[in-house]
């Protein structure tokens, strides 16, 4: 399985069209392996971003940087994973 | 095994094997009103399965949903399970679903993209494309949702086969694609076609590749307003509803973009609830009340289509 320890989904908060623009320029950036769950649309529109925990500092430093306003959504996503996955089993069961 | 669709567990995410299991006691339950046809294969050799409700006669007009073509929104394939029994259990009971089962069909797919759910549940959880290979590329899988030939290869779609949105070398390059398109034109009398996603709460209805509105826009955004009025009316869920363009961002090769140029009038997709904010990973006690509260909005669009023919 995938592992997805310490990845993080980031809700981001664009507040204007240069916000978005400046979000947008994060999906170009290849190494940082980002997910977009919710892709950048309109100022206002929450983005959705699975950030892997080797991006998370520079993503998180980036958005700072802009001071483009996020919060975490998911704090760690391979914990939750966990839960499906248990639950899944506990029904078969 | 499960035995029974009755004693199936519908508050759970499922694999693929107890997905296909769970048609086939469907089948076997409602031989009747219920049968399943393959469409197709996928690349990697898994039988594509479409479920067809059906009272009789010759090739009626029909009503098509699909679930499941992003792997990942795992929630989609779980309420099109449900959707699948709660026809079972209403036709006969339900006038409103009954009389539209006495004119029309309805085609059900629950897993449009197998290879990409079983790599869900093997390898990958967050997966969301096909898993077909790509020439010279390491990296694996087309969007499905940009691989039709609606717009293909313009603004809203990817050239690079890494990314999430690749839209694949051609238009229907991906066989779980053309296996929907041969069908929908050998059957050729499909008035309604819904394509379910998650996750933002949206009805969305054509166009995604291009700002021009749609011809039949006033009709279709009064009768996604109804929709959604009606799926808000359970839960209090909040849906935005619009074309695809103006809702949420320029997609090109779009299923229904495809379709609505087709000649398929009542074209929508759906982007199903994420209220408490889980995105893809939504709680599996958030399964009946999605399905519920989608069904709603189903019946309203298939209502429609049974009462404006064209």
């Amino acid at each position: 399985h995938e592992d997805f320890v310490g990845h993080q989904v980031l809700r981001i908060f664009a507040a204007d069209e240069a916000q978005v623009q400046k979000v947008k320029e994060l999906e170009d950036l290849q190494h940082l392996q980002l997910d977009f769950w919710k892709g950048p649309t309109w100022p206002g529109s929450p983005i959705d971003i699975r950030v892997p925990f080797h991006s998370l500092q520079a993503v998180k430093i980036f958005l700072e940087a802009q001071d483009i306003r996020y919060e975490i959504m998911i704090k760690d996503l391979q914990s939750l994973l966990d839960e499906e996955q248990e639950q899944m089993f506990a029904f078969r069961a | 095994q499960v035995q029974s669709t009755n004693t199936f567990n519908y508050a759970t995410y499922h694999t693929l094997e107890e997905i296909y299991n769970f048609l086939d006691l469907l089948v076997a339950e409602h031989p009747q009103l219920v049968s399943k046809i393959q469409i197709g294969k996928t690349y990697e050799d898994r039988p594509i399965y479409v479920l067809k409700f059906s009272t009789g006669g010759n090739n009626r007009p029909a009503i098509w949903i699909d679930t499941g073509i992003h792997s990942r929104e795992w929630v989609t394939q779980a309420s099109g399970v449900w959707f699948a029994k709660k026809i079972t259990q209403d036709y006969g009971q339900d006038p409103a679903l009954t009389n539209i089962l006495n004119n029309m069909d309805i085609f059900l797919e629950i897993v449009t993209n197998p290879d990409g759910f079983a790599f869900t549940h093997s390898k990958n959880r967050m997966w969301r494309k096909t898993r077909s290979l790509t020439s010279n590329s390491l990296c694996v899988g087309v969007d499905p949702n940009r691989n039709w030939d609606a717009g293909f290869g313009n603004a809203g779609s990817s050239s690079n086969p890494c990314s999430e949105q690749y839209r694949g070398k051609f238009p229907n390059s991906e066989v779980e694609v053309q296996s929907i398109v041969n069908f929908v034109n050998h059957h050729g009398n499909i008035k309604a076609f819904i394509s379910i996603h998650s996750y933002s709460q949206l009805l969305l209805y054509p166009y995604g590749y291009t700002s021009e509105p749609a011809p039949d826009k006033e009709e279709l955004d009064k009768l996604a307003k109804s929709a959604v009025t009606a799926l808000s009316s359970l839960y209090g869920t909040k849906y935005k509803y619009g074309s695809i363009i103006t809702t949420i961002y320029q997609a090109s090769g779009s299923t229904v973009d495809w379709t609505y140029n087709q000649g398929i009038k009542y074209s929508f997709t759906f982007e199903l609830r994420d209220s408490g904010r889980y995105g893809f990973l939504l709680p599996a006690s958030q399964i009946v009340p999605t399905a519920q509260e989608t069904w709603l909005a189903l019946m309203t669009i298939m209502e429609h289509t049974l009462n404006h023919p064209y």
